[in-house]
């Protein structure tokens, strides 16, 4: 469905800008 | 795409964003942007688990 497809669009657009944050992250101590 | 191709793709996303939530919980982070940044992070991944769920059903 046309929400289904939004929703995937969303979370890979979101998961493409994560690439920074993630290194960026993994300076933080646990 | 085919249904069942979107949700297959959308579980792969979901397990990948996951993973960095909990990562991100796990560390002591004071900076409030990403503070801010994983709780959209978070909220968007319950509305895509909350989505998977209610195409399975």
């Amino acid at each position: 469905s046309k929400e289904l497809k939004q929703a995937v669009l969303v979370l890979e657009n979101m998961v493409a800008d994560m690439e920074d944050f993630v290194i960026f992250l993994m300076s933080y101590p646990r | 795409t085919t249904t069942k191709e979107d949700l297959q793709r959308l579980l792969q996303l979901l397990l990948r964003i996951s993973t960095v939530v909990e990562e991100a919980e796990g560390r002591r982070i004071e900076n409030r942007a990403m503070v801010r940044q994983i709780s959209i992070m978070r909220e968007q991944m319950f509305r895509g688990y909350y989505l998977l769920d209610a195409f399975r059903c």
